[in-house]
């Protein structure tokens, strides 16, 4: 199957 | 003391109504240089950013960078007292507003309104400038309407792309299907199809997303996705002489 990754993943916090 | 009024007050209902089923609650930045907002969505895979220049403004004035916390619901409340063709004034006086003021003009009346504004501490990403090795840009109906139809097969949407275009397909429980968008170079600029393709790239990601999104398709005709591999992709509507609103979703990843 497909698993959802999040954003924090590719972003960083500002 | 900060003003803006839309020209096209209707410009920015469609960017509330875009952005409602995917934001609660938002920070509109207000500076010199124009409004922005930037949210993600409840579960983080999705993030909302809106720029819009104060040069597509009928008037604008910031004296002084503002930060007003706004529930999208409210705002919504407020916009349906408004018409789609009144021009509309965002207006406050102090410098650590409660409250944010609007002005619905239209010909034969004037309505007046205060929308009560929340203190959010909310945490903001840091978005970096990334150089995409796929572009696309595609009409924003046709982008709608294959999301539309391939959602109804499958919840996850793969896209694909190569030199020679753009490739959604869908695999689910009931069969699986494929539409492939042509590079087509026609004169009218709402229905051209162009492909910059570096690096080709295959990607899943939730169609729900999508179809929330894509409400902002009328703000116009075409849509621009920008993608990389194992990276989020953008949505960006370019809001004519304004700025734009931008959807970046983060991938589904084969585990």
């Amino acid at each position: 199957g497909y698993m959802q990754t999040i954003l924090q993943g590719y972003f960083s916090q500002a | 003391m900060f003003e803006a009024k839309f020209e096209d007050g209707g410009l920015f209902k469609k960017i509330v109504e875009a952005i409602k089923e995917l934001v609660k609650n938002v920070n509109l930045e207000a500076n010199g240089t124009g409004i922005s907002l930037q949210a993600m969505d409840t579960s983080h895979v999705a993030l909302v950013a809106l720029q819009l220049n104060e040069k597509g403004f009928k008037k604008y004035r910031c004296e002084k960078s503002l930060t007003m916390g706004l529930s999208i619901e409210n705002l919504q409340k407020i916009l349906k007292c408004s018409g789609n063709d009144d021009q509309i004034t965002l207006r406050t006086q102090d410098e650590e507003p409660t409250t944010l003021s609007f002005t619905f003009e239209s010909k034969n009346r004037i309505s007046e309104f205060q929308l009560n504004l929340m203190s959010l501490d909310q945490e903001q990403l840091g978005v970096p400038d990334t150089e995409y090795s796929s572009v696309v840009r595609m009409p924003s109906n046709e982008f709608t309407k294959i999301c539309r139809e391939l959602g109804n097969i499958n919840e996850a949407i793969g896209i694909e792309t190569s030199k020679e275009g753009i490739k959604f397909y869908v695999k689910g429980d009931i069969g699986e299907g494929q539409v492939s968008v042509k590079i087509n170079d026609t004169e009218k600029p709402e229905e051209r199809v162009e492909c910059e393709v570096d690096e080709p790239v295959n990607l899943s990601f939730a169609v729900r997303y999508f179809n929330l999104f894509n409400k902002a398709s009328a703000l116009s005709s075409q849509v621009i996705l920008s993608m990389s591999q194992d990276q989020p992709l953008v949505i960006e509507y370019i809001i004519e002489e304004m700025g734009s609103l931008k959807l970046y979703l983060a991938p589904k990843i084969n585990d």
